[in-house]
């Protein structure tokens, strides 16, 4: 017996994704951060985010189509982490880092905490 | 896949979604 593995079939279906997300197919849900509009689609949030995966998986919430974020959080930050989630690359600037962060938190996506934390240190240093 | 044997194949596993029709 054998088996093949593709090892770039990770990245190859994320690309898609993205593809789908900018074309709008199949997006699902519009998040709202500060009236800045960001369509996505709830599995892939819900697979990168603590926060939506307890929104999407709650039974009186998984129908909701447009959620509204804290006010606290910047869109910018948002954006970012957004398209860490279709990119598997978080942008990193001295000048966005810390809304990345807060994001981060309040999304519940505490690898990208951790990592961005490892990120400000070592530029400390 | 416990002792069998796996294959990596490198290249490109399913089709490209283009950017637009």
């Amino acid at each position: 017996d054998s088996c093949i593995q593709f090892t770039r079939h990770a990245s190859d279906v994320l690309l898609n994704l993205n593809r789908l997300r900018s074309r709008d197919i199949l997006t699902d849900v519009i998040i709202v951060v500060n009236r800045e509009h960001f369509r996505a689609h709830k599995t892939v949030l819900m697979a990168c985010s603590g926060l939506f995966y307890s929104i999407f998986t709650d039974q009186m919430k998984c129908n909701l189509n447009i959620i509204n974020l804290d006010p606290e959080i910047n869109p910018e930050g948002f954006q970012i982490l957004l398209d860490f989630m279709y990119t598997s690359r978080l942008s990193l600037r001295e000048t966005s880092i810390m809304a990345v962060m807060n994001a981060a938190l309040y999304l519940q996506m505490e690898h990208v905490v951790d990592t961005c934390q490892r990120f400000l240190k070592a530029s400390e240093e | 896949y416990d002792g069998v044997t796996t294959i990596k194949e490198m290249g490109r596993s399913v089709h490209e979604i283009p950017r637009q029709d």
